[in-house]
């Protein structure tokens, strides 16, 4: 299957979304 | 004991495995025998979204804020961050040795980099480990195949990149075969520059 990738800027940027608040 | 599944919330951004943090921390008096290694280590939560794991690190106290021999590790889930695991029995890691003051910042683009999938190898990361000692502070990661040089060198190179690691910096790979010998996580490793 697809493998789930993520960069390093879009794993910090959701550090302060609405859903980890 | 039975543990509840952890799955993303709603609208929560998944990721390709679920981790578990594990702490442990090293009483002075007792000798590092596998007993009492697996009775010191405490698993301490487990994520299976980015949002999950914010939520979670954010809460943990900095590596670099611990005192005395402890570490934290986080590992797939279902793998116990032991040499006798499965998973583990023929794999090795990758050992950072790191000067006070830098495994805070280390360890979490360590974890970033695995989270996200970045090294391309497959199923054959484990976890990665952050290790407070009294002069320095080591970051490691394991993999579940120690002679696949394909995988280890990808891996090495990998950490080279996410962690911006200065070329000159030595990268030591020491098997857990090894480590269950002479019973010692960081000694006799084979040095790679």
């Amino acid at each position: 299957g697809t493998r789930i990738i993520y960069d390093r800027k879009f794993l910090l940027d959701r550090r302060n979304s609405p859903l980890t608040q | 004991g039975k543990r509840k599944t952890v799955t993303p919330g709603v609208g929560e951004h998944p990721l390709q495995y679920n981790y578990t943090f594990w702490y442990s921390r090293r009483t002075p008096s007792r000798p590092a025998n596998t007993q009492s290694y697996e009775q010191n280590i405490k698993q301490i939560g487990t994520v299976a979204s980015v949002e999950q794991f914010w939520k979670f690190y954010s809460h943990l106290v900095r590596p670099g804020d611990l005192t005395g021999h402890s570490d934290f590790h986080l590992f797939k889930e279902g793998i116990k961050p032991m040499w006798e695991d499965e998973a583990n029995k023929n794999g090795g890691k990758w050992i950072i040795r790191l000067r006070k003051g830098l495994a805070s910042r280390f360890w979490e683009n360590i974890i970033l980099a695995m989270l996200g999938e970045q090294f391309m190898v497959g199923e054959e990361i484990c976890g990665v480990v952050v290790s407070i000692r009294f002069q320095e502070d080591i970051l490691s990661i394991w993999n579940k195949t120690a002679n696949d040089q394909v995988t280890t060198s990808r891996i090495r190179d990998t950490l080279r990149r996410v962690l911006n690691l200065p070329p000159n910096t030595i990268m030591e790979y020491k098997t857990h075969n090894d480590s269950l010998k002479d019973n010692s996580s960081f000694r006799n490793t084979k040095i790679s520059l």
